[in-house]
């Protein structure tokens, strides 16, 4: 170990092992984490005998393919072995195991992460027990579609139609627009053979707004797109270039009526709708995400003040006395400045997303019950939150490449790569500033409700009707 | 009401920034509904200050959240983590209220002088982490093979490790490079 690091661990007044096992939650967790890195790392899984950044975009996605399939091989012996639950694969496939098996992304994430949660939202029970099997055994491979190329964070915009037919009982999909293809989600351009689709439903010459449709859209042997269906990918990005992000176009494709999820709402053999007790409800799916955007920031910014951190205690850069050896980097304050706040973050965010987290299952516990009173107050909370730590994350990443000079600007060094996930998650799962606008809608009202004194305010906003509103006012 | 230079009255000026903005938002548009602009026009002259509110309020709610749950946290803790644990808290939250100046001076009744206090806190902070830094992230406990970085290894050894990643570089598997007789060679021989 270099001698200045070692120093530095010599030196440290804390039982660096405590706090592993406090930022785990205990020692049994740490054994567990260390247990499961161990038994992924160990399968070899991420080794590369020519370093990806070296391949060609499509070769990138090819390995991408090899290694999500070897590991979700290994997820399902873990399945059966341990009869592991959905936290298993959140722990291999999320955070930091994950990006670190498959770098720069994953084609077959959004099969686990937005596919099998959304039938698990939002299909009925007989719908839930036709599809979930197959999907975990990953008999199918499915993803998630509701941006398109005209249309991202404002829902209510998407151009993809459903039309149902009572003759055939079935839904016609169609993208009537260039603007109204779908555009983004991973997997979709050659990865996915099934796909759940948001798209606007009609049904008796009516509107009722954005519902979800699993539709197949490859042969499950050929894996040829089915007819009506234009797929393919859209090209090389700034970062996450395996995750064969696609777009997807519908011409006259016909589905059966029970592909409709229809937990919430509902079409009757004789089109006849039923509207969901609340349009809030389908928020479930896309709020569980933005909690583990949360989560996942945080271990971004841990590995990149980790990889930063270490560095400028190694490194050793220009006299500050003309009488002394050039210092590590490290001792000048300004380096600090780039780096403690980060590693600062790293908890603070933890510890907001944990809370963030019982608060979701607490309202979500109440929507259960029909209990809607804090859904906008989490979702609120849950917008801003996104916005908040995804924008901080990004910052905090590219301070510690900065910190780390021309070393820092190397792909080996891992910063730009992790750059290019953390600043995609400012804009995926909602913009940012529609985010924050959307939090502002919530706050306003709050703002009125203060102000006439109307009922309590909810516990995240009640300082607006404690706290005088500074000397401005 | 006195600014309170401690980290309980600085979350407390957060939460008075995010009312204060908020009222300003809601001023602002009653203000432009009153000038004959529609609300939702309103809304959007008014939607740079209403995004500005809204990470205002969120930043108060995590560094409320950071501070209450760290105290929870660090009841089961060493005093020695939980010394640096509590100094972490602090950088966090004077770290922001000096990044939000602008905000706090707009709202509270923030002086020169509990600047200056802040400041001096901020550095003399940045010193005492200095000690535990490495400890600090040696904690997040992440292997070598997750951070995946020929600069963060724990072993240090981050000028070998760039150079191993170099020669994996496909460049480096010959030492002349085939376009060297296809192009170099002519250019320099004036046969290109």
């Amino acid at each position: 170990v270099n001698g200045d690091l070692q120093r530095e661990r010599d030196n440290c007044t804390f039982s660096v092992t405590e706090l592993t096992n406090l930022i785990d939650g205990d020692a049994q967790k740490t054994e567990e984490r260390k247990q499961r890195e161990e038994m992924v790392l160990k399968e070899g899984i991420h080794l590369e005998p020519v370093p990806a950044v070296y391949l060609s975009h499509k070769e990138k996605y090819e390995l991408a393919v090899k290694k999500s399939c070897a590991l979700f091989k290994m997820i399902k012996r873990l399945q059966e072995e341990e009869n592991a639950g959905m936290e298993n694969y959140m722990a291999v496939l999320g955070g930091s195991l994950g990006s670190a098996i498959l770098g720069d992304g994953n084609p077959i994430t959004l099969h686990y992460v937005m596919f099998i949660p959304t039938i698990m939202g939002q299909g009925t029970v007989e719908q839930q027990a036709y599809w979930i099997g197959r999907a975990f055994n990953l008999n199918i491979i499915g993803t998630y579609a509701q941006t398109e190329l005209g249309h991202g964070t404002f829902i209510r915009g998407l151009e993809t139609t459903a039309t149902y037919d009572p003759s055939t009982k079935e839904f016609v999909l169609n993208s009537p627009t260039l603007t109204s293809y779908k555009w983004w989600p991973g997997g979709l351009a050659h990865t996915a053979n099934y796909c759940i689709v948001m798209a606007q439903l009609y049904t008796q010459g009516k509107c009722h707004g954005i519902h979800p449709f699993i539709v197949q859209l490859r042969d499950e042997e050929s894996h040829m797109p089915l007819r009506g269906i234009k797929v393919g990918e859209i090209g090389a990005k700034l970062g996450m270039n395996g995750t064969n992000n696609g777009f997807l176009g519908f011409e006259n494709v016909r589905i059966p009526r029970d592909h409709m999820l229809m937990k919430n709402s509902k079409v009757l053999e004789d089109g006849t709708y039923v509207n969901a007790p609340n349009s809030k409800l389908t928020y479930g799916t896309m709020m569980f995400v933005r909690v583990m955007i949360v989560n996942d920031m945080c271990n971004y910014i841990a590995k990149a003040v980790t990889i930063a951190t270490r560095y400028s205690a190694i490194r050793r850069q220009s006299k500050m006395k003309p009488d002394e050896p050039e210092p590590q980097i490290i001792d000048f304050l300004t380096q600090r400045h780039k780096l403690f706040i980060g590693i600062a973050s790293v908890h603070a965010f933890k510890l907001s997303s944990e809370w963030i987290w019982n608060m979701y299952n607490n309202v979500t516990a109440e929507l259960e019950s029909g209990d809607l009173e804090r859904l906008p107050e989490l979702h609120a909370l849950s917008c801003c939150l996104k916005a908040v730590s995804t924008a901080d994350a990004a910052e905090c990443v590219e301070r510690c490449r900065l910190a780390c000079g021309g070393h820092g600007y190397m792909l080996s060094s891992n910063l730009p790569l992790m750059y290019g996930l953390v600043t995609a998650a400012c804009t995926y799962e909602g913009e940012n500033t529609v985010m924050l606008l959307q939090t502002a809608r919530y706050l306003v009202k709050s703002w009125h409700q203060a102000r006439q004194d109307s009922g309590t305010l909810t516990p995240t906003v009640s300082y607006i009707g404690r706290v005088a509103s500074g000397r401005r006012m | 009401p006195p600014w309170d230079n401690t980290i309980e009255g600085i979350i407390e000026g957060f939460h008075v920034v995010a009312a204060g903005k908020i009222g300003v938002c809601v001023n602002q548009i009653e203000k432009r509904q009153k000038a004959g602009l529609c609300y939702e026009d309103a809304w959007n002259m008014t939607s740079v200050q209403l995004a500005s509110a809204s990470e205002a309020h969120c930043r108060a709610i995590i560094l409320a959240t950071y501070f209450k749950e760290t105290q929870i946290r660090v009841d089961s803790a060493s005093p020695a983590l939980k010394q640096v644990l509590l100094q972490l808290v602090d950088l966090y939250v004077v770290y922001w209220a000096l990044a939000r100046l602008g905000d706090l001076l707009r709202f509270t009744s923030i002086s020169e002088r509990d600047v200056e206090q802040l400041q001096s806190w901020y550095e003399d902070l940045l010193n005492k982490l200095r000690v535990n830094a490495v400890g600090l992230v040696d904690g997040f406990d992440i292997r070598d093979e997750i951070l995946n970085s020929a600069l963060g290894a724990f072993d240090g050894r981050a000028y070998e490790r760039l150079m191993e990643e170099a020669m994996k570089s496909p460049l480096n598997a010959e030492p002349v490079n085939k376009s060297f007789h296809d192009y170099l060679k002519p250019l320099m021989q004036g046969k290109l």
